[in-house]
C-alpha cells in the first residue's frame, strides 16, 4: 500500500 | 516602500490563482530585485515557489518588506480585474494595508489587510533529477483528465525513452504515452527509467494556471517529488509535489 509522504521529508 | 505597476492585471491574476489553489496565505518577500515567495501547502505535501523579477513589471520600486496576504481575499479582488486593466500594488505602511488598484476606464482601489505571515525562509531543495521533460501544458493536463476517470492518483513514468502518465483503478486503467517526436513534446532529456506516483488533485491544482500552449518543465525520478515549472506573465512558478511511496 502506498502512502503519501511530506515534501519536507526531502529537505536536507 | 513598495510600489509595482503591472501592465496586465489579468496576467497577475493567473499567478495569484496558481498559488491560491494550494495555499491559504502567502508571504511576498519584496526587495529591489522583485518579489519572491516560497510556501508549503497546509498538509506539507507540496511546495510552491514564485519569483517575479522586477523586469516583469512596467514600473517597480521597493525596498525590503515581508507582505503577508490572505490569498482567498486577494484572489477575490483579482477576480474583479477587467481585461484591459493595469494593476498597481502599493504598500501603505501607515495603515498596514496592501493597496490593490485597477486602472482602466475608472480607478478602482481595494485596501487589503496584511497578515502577520512571516517569511518561511524555505528554499526549493536542490534535487538532482534523472529526467527532464518539456511538454505543452494542455497535453499534460489532458493526460491528467484521462487519469482522473479511473483513480485519484497517477503514476508519472519514464520508460524506454517515453513519458507515460498512467492510472489504475479497481476496474479500469488509463495511459497516455508521449514519444520524443510528439508535437506536444518540446524536448526530453532522459537519463533513466523512472516511476513515481502522485495525488492527482494536487497535480491538477499545480497546472491549473497554465494556458494550454504554455510549456511545462517536468522533472521526475523514482519515488522522488515531481518538479513542475512554468512561466506566466514574466513570473516563474515552481511546484514540488511529494510522491506516494510504498510503506
Amino acid at each position: 500500500k502506498k502512502k503519501q509522504v511530506k515534501i519536507s521529508d526531502f529537505f536536507k | 516602500m513598495f510600489k509595482a505597476v503591472i501592465s496586465e492585471a489579468k496576467e497577475f491574476k493567473k499567478i495569484i490563482d496558481a498559488a491560491s489553489n494550494l495555499l491559504d496565505e502567502i508571504c511576498f518577500e519584496v526587495s529591489e530585485d522583485g518579489i519572491k515567495a516560497r510556501a508549503m501547502d497546509p498538509s506539507h505535501v507540496a511546495l510552491v515557489s514564485m519569483d517575479i523579477p522586477k523586469e516583469a513589471f512596467e514600473e517597480y520600486e521597493a525596498d525590503v518588506h515581508d507582505i503577508g496576504i490572505d490569498l482567498e481575499a486577494f484572489k477575490k479582488i483579482m477576480n474583479r480585474a477587467k481585461a484591459k486593466d493595469k494593476l498597481i500594488l502599493e504598500l501603505d505602511e501607515e495603515k498596514n494595508k496592501l493597496n490593490v488598484i485597477f486602472k482602466g476606464t475608472a480607478r478602482r482601489k481595494f485596501a487589503l489587510a496584511l497578515y502577520d505571515v512571516s517569511s518561511s525562509n524555505l528554499q526549493v531543495p536542490d534535487i538532482e533529477y534523472p529526467n527532464e521533460i518539456l511538454i505543452k501544458a494542455g497535453a499534460f493536463v489532458d493526460a491528467l483528465k484521462d487519469a482522473d476517470l479511473v483513480n485519484d492518483h497517477v503514476a508519472l513514468k519514464v520508460d524506454d525513452g517515453k513519458f507515460i502518465i498512467y492510472a489504475k483503478g479497481d476496474l479500469n486503467e488509463s495511459e497516455t504515452i508521449f514519444e520524443e517526436d510528439s508535437e506536444d513534446i518540446i524536448s526530453m532529456n532522459i537519463g533513466e527509467n523512472a516511476r513515481s506516483t502522485f495525488n492527482l488533485e494536487y497535480l491538477k491544482d499545480m497546472t491549473k494556471a497554465a494556458s494550454s500552449d504554455d510549456i511545462l518543465k517536468i522533472c521526475i525520478g523514482t519515488d522522488m517529488p515531481v518538479k513542475i515549472e512554468y512561466d506566466i506573465g514574466g513570473a516563474n512558478l515552481t511546484f514540488l509535489l511529494a510522491p506516494r511511496i510504498e510503506s
